[in-house]
């Protein structure tokens, strides 16, 4: 038995729609540490790794751990039905192949439910190292958004470089070439209006920009992102998820042939 | 010309 209240709704419409683009189907993980998913695009460049912590939940129960296959495509349909200010409940009995979607409007005029077939989907789990990066970059995730949407108007790939005078965005195409410097500035209002540059050594990377642009879907989740590269690893594209987890999107960089 | 590492390269099966 499994059934989970969520009562910031919005924030499982916000996931799927971060998500749905890049993967289309996946196993949704359910344990007594959390909600958690992992999956990789098509083209098994990209991973995303999504974490709900338990205690994000107002109710929680999760009797045995369940793995639960979804076309999110379809989950996405079922969550937009979902108002924004809805509790969220997921619910499945063991052994199902269904589950069960309920929303609830804020003053309980409005109980809806939705069940959704349950699909097998045979997927690897891949285990990810912990590592140290070269530099991790916390930036405001719509300054990030409105940067890979500028410059894959000009090319197909960004190259970023982290030095001690600030991170670089730059991309070349048949038009031209664009560079964009975000220099560290910790001088502002409000904490997530910060540009934060942690780096142990500087580092530059390339990465196909559609995967970049896809990630920026997440931008809704969170005010911040942080940027973790190292030049033997892809980059992590980190939004957090207040009191409840993080997406964390992982781009395989291009290489020099 | 530039190539696509995947993920596999970098992340191990579990």
């Amino acid at each position: 038995m499994l059934e989970l209240r969520l009562v910031q709704g919005s924030l499982l419409k916000k996931v799927l729609e971060a998500i749905k683009d890049l993967v289309n189907d996946a196993n949704f993980d359910c344990s007594a540490t959390g909600f958690s998913l992992q999956a990789m695009d098509s083209s098994h460049v990209a991973l995303v790794a999504l974490l709900l912590r338990s205690e994000g939940f107002e109710h929680y129960r999760c009797d045995r751990n369940l793995s639960m296959g979804m076309n999110l495509n379809n989950m996405s349909k079922m969550l937009k039905c979902a108002g924004n200010d809805d509790i969220i409940t997921i619910k499945a009995d063991d052994g199902s192949d269904t589950v069960t979607f309920m929303f609830e409007s804020p003053n309980q005029d409005k109980i809806a439910d939705f069940e959704m077939k349950l699909m097998d989907i045979d997927s690897e789990h891949l285990g990810i190292p912990e590592a140290e990066y070269q530099a991790i970059v916390r930036m405001p995730s719509s300054e990030f958004a409105r940067i890979c949407k500028d410059l894959s108007s000009i090319g197909d790939t960004v190259v970023i470089s982290v030095t001690k005078e600030g991170v670089k965005f730059s991309t070349r195409g048949d038009i031209g070439t664009a560079n964009v410097v975000c220099r560290q500035n910790t001088t502002v209002d409000k904490p997530e209006e910060a540009t934060v540059i942690e780096m142990q050594e500087p580092v530059s990377l390339t990465f196909a920009l559609r995967y970049m642009n896809s990630f920026t879907k997440a931008t809704p989740l969170s005010g911040t992102v942080t940027i973790s590269l190292s030049s033997d690893l892809p980059i992590v594209v980190e939004y957090k998820i207040a009191e409840m987890g993080y997406i964390r999107f992982y781009l395989a960089p291009k290489i020099e042939d | 010309a530039c190539l696509q590492r995947r993920i596999f390269y970098y992340f191990s099966k579990d």
